[in-house]
């Protein structure tokens, strides 16, 4: 029999739950460390504060894999009657705004909660204070995973004596720590490379304690919410903007609306898409606006401003000669880009020799970072891979097989263009791949140089 | 500023749609396709109408790289008012029930209409009748992708005089068919190999014409509705059981509840989790529950029934047969099994020589099917990639790489653990690993067999 239904959001991530990272025990325990991790670095660094931050996992019973994860950090903490929605409804975030965080679903904490929830019947525990704030909240809470609503067992407030800002989660599942722990361990010893002005601590129940400590007290500037760049947006986008301008002038819409449009380059666009530059924008009819979008398509605007974010700079070549000593190191940033109105900035390094080994049968050495977050899984078909792949190497000189040489690619935006929803590897995007290309081109002259110049000095030796 | 919102399904998906497979123009083609003409192939396999599907892709501005596709089948239609929604609101399906269908997440018609109205302001057609109607639909839709609900700009009824049932579904769409156009006829391709009793005609816009014929006349038997299996049903599902069974006494739930149930298991079960048979399910406490979900977990069910399955079956390897013309061919099908309450049944096959290519550099000749549905993309990290990998084939003397051999994989299932919501490749779920494993490992067996003996009879001649 034939029955349409509609199911609400957090019902379809229970059903496929394989989608967001949770496909069997040993990734439901990596990745829920990635997400409350993730959580916790994005709420210091948007707070401004240095990131002191704890992670615990315990086993609560060896036979049922069942364990506990309590996870601490100093960052600005979740207001009191805003807790159970940011845990407890999925597609609710405070990321859903143009600035570079790690967070851009609305869905990481949520889907923790409810795997803990389906897997051993107990709610998350979730203790926080916002800075300055009075009092510190305590909530005990589930998912109503058909309604998508929070289901809070318990909630109470305590006098915040201490001044205390940040957020404490504990939550029990179901995990295969053993199968899952050499890539945990590899995920905080990258974002360690990531993020050198924080302070992590972690501890399992094997004995292990990693304390990853501060280089460097300096944190970066604040990533400032920005204006959609007008290159490549997409019709939806164009549409929606002129929703939410009533009144507005084409002029003035322009201006206001988007990042790098002065007035000049508003007239220049309104001449173009032959629309008046007064022509109220809510009054435009369907070829206008289709005439307005196929301009914006390919109009040469300036690149993009980086306030909104935040790449890693100079720390990234220091955390990578520090934690790989290489023999020779190349690096590079380039200018930033957009695609589909989004700005991002890639940054590429190639080491060569020193502590850098021979990569293994038929892999490459490549790092893989996206908003300061570490790529650990799936890396054959990340749009970094297939650039890597695709060029043509001998014109280096360089066996990306064979040579003791590893690649680091870092791109941060207002949108990282992942492939899936437990953010393993991002999608083939066209602007993003000609980025990532250049850049490693780049670098791959000056190592080339380098190594053949080694190599003409070494034979010069021998003679 | 801190801004906490909530989105609509249909935004979020807007927002990240290189997650549901339309990552470039090249691969949005691919999608587009794909998901109307799995729609279509459901509809008429449900039905029980031998499906006969038309696809004609034209070019409507080569510049603009503009297209437009329109899909023709033969399948159920959809009632007039359930139109707008099942093209229109995302998570809105009637493939949410315990079945194997080739949809699965009430998303794929959904975004290609998404797809093409921000990629052209277009709004797609529908032109649809159900059996015996007296009428056919047609309408002109879009998505309020903010609210996530249809968008009719227009609607009509026309009468059904030659008493039509089908659907056809014409959209705009910038894509980029030269980079996707061999994807695309491999995907036709191997959906003849797994569809034999369909007719499937493909027109492009570059002169080709791909017909592939019907093999025979006999439809495989519908798959009907069934109930989960109990092994392995997590917390949620088995709280939302106990809910929609008010008054409803042990016994009776799990019999009425679960497939493979009859009251002697119901007793066994009552005696492990310590319950009484007669109490009132809605009246468990939470530690009665945790009892009944982990006597759950173990106890040794019988297999699922499996009419809720629609295996290949003999057809697979008559497919491979005339497709590929092997030299020898191993086919298998296994026991039906279940994972989270789920039946599925793994089928493979092994082909050896004949017109079986020897692989490409570093790759393994394997084709991948989940419900009839064949997997073009991805395959590296699919669950039967990893399986293949993690043989050691020394034993069987099988070089995967340099042998002239290749791997034929299908599982169906009442839900298929994809990995990515483009349905690119499938998850590593345990218990779907061990039932490709044991069924590679038994053709293995025998096609090694098969490659020795023949080898002694050569060496023989030699001497
Ligand atoms: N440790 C934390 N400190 C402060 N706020 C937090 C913390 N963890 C979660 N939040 C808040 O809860 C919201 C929801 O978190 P959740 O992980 O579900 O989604 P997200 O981080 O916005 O996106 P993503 O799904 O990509 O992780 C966040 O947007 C943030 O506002
Ligand atoms: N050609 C068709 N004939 C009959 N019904 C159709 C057709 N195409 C779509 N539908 C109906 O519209 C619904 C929504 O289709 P849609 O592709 O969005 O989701 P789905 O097929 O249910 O799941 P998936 O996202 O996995 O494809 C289907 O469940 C089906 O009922
Ligand atoms: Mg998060
Ligand atoms: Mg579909």
């Amino acid at each position: 029999m034939i029955r349409f239904e509609e199911i609400s959001p957090s019902d379809f991530f229970y059903r496929n739950r394989e989608i967001t990272g949770f496909e069997n025990p040993a990734k439901a325990c990596y990745t829920i460390v990635r997400e409350y991790l993730e959580n916790s670095l994005d709420s210091c660094e948007l707070g401004g504060f240095l990131p002191n931050i704890e992670i615990y996992l315990k086993c609560e019973n060896e036979e049922e894999k069942r364990l506990r994860i309590k996870v601490a950090d100093n960052g600005m903490g979740i207001p009191h009657e805003k807790i159970p929605y940011a845990f407890g409804k999925i597609l609710y975030s405070s990321k859903y705004v143009l600035r570079q965080h790690r967070g851009i679903f609305g869905l990481g904490g949520k889907m923790a909660v409810l795997y803990c929830q389906i897997t051993t019947n107990k709610p998350v525990r979730v203790i926080s204070a916002t800075p300055g704030s009075e009092f510190i909240s305590y909530f005990e809470l589930k998912i109503d995973i058909v309604r998508n609503e929070p289901n809070v067992v318990k909630r109470s407030k305590v006098l915040n004596q201490d001044n205390w800002h940040g957020l404490v989660l504990e939550s029990e599942f179901i995990g295969d720590y053993l199968l899952s722990k050499k890539k945990i361990m590899e995920y905080l010893f990258q974002t360690s490379i990531a993020v050198p002005y924080a302070r992590i601590y972690y501890q399992d129940f094997e004995g292990n304690a990693l304390i990853f400590d501060r280089k460097t007290d300096k944190l970066p500037p604040i990533p400032e919410e920005t204006l959609l760049h007008p290159r490549g947006v997409d019709l939806e986008m164009l549409k929606r903007l002129i929703k939410t301008s009533p009144g507005m002038p084409l002029n003035k819409f322009l201006v206001k609306r988007f990042q790098r449009i002065g007035n000049k380059t508003a007239e220049e666009i309104s001449k173009l898409a032959n629309i008046e530059l007064d022509k109220i924008v809510s009054k435009l009819n369907e070829d206008e606006i289709s005439r307005l979008y196929q301009i914006m398509k390919t109009y040469p605007f300036n690149k993009p401003n980086v306030s909104s974010l935040s790449p890693l700079g100079e720390a990234f070549a220091i955390g990578i000669k520090e934690a790989f000593k290489p023999e020779f190191l190349a690096y590079d940033i380039r200018e930033p880009s957009s695609y589909e109105g989004h700005p991002f900035i890639v940054e590429t390094a190639i080491a060569y020799g020193g502590e850098i080994p021979i990569p293994e049968q038929n892999e490459i050495n490549l790092y893989r970072f996206a908003n300061k977050i570490p790529l650990i899984y799936d890396s054959y078909n990340d749009v970094s891979t297939k650039v890597i792949k695709e060029i043509n190497w001998n014109v280096y000189k360089i066996n990306i097989y064979q040579d003791p040489i590893a690649f680091f690619v870092h791109i941060c935006s207002t949108k990282i263009p992942y492939k899936t929803l437990g953010k393993e590897y991002i999608a083939n995007q066209p602007e993003v791949y000609r980025e990532i290309e250049l850049s490693l081109r780049k670098n791959a002259r000056v190592v080339s140089a380098y190594i053949n110049k080694k190599r003409i000095i070494e034979y010069q030796k021998i003679r």
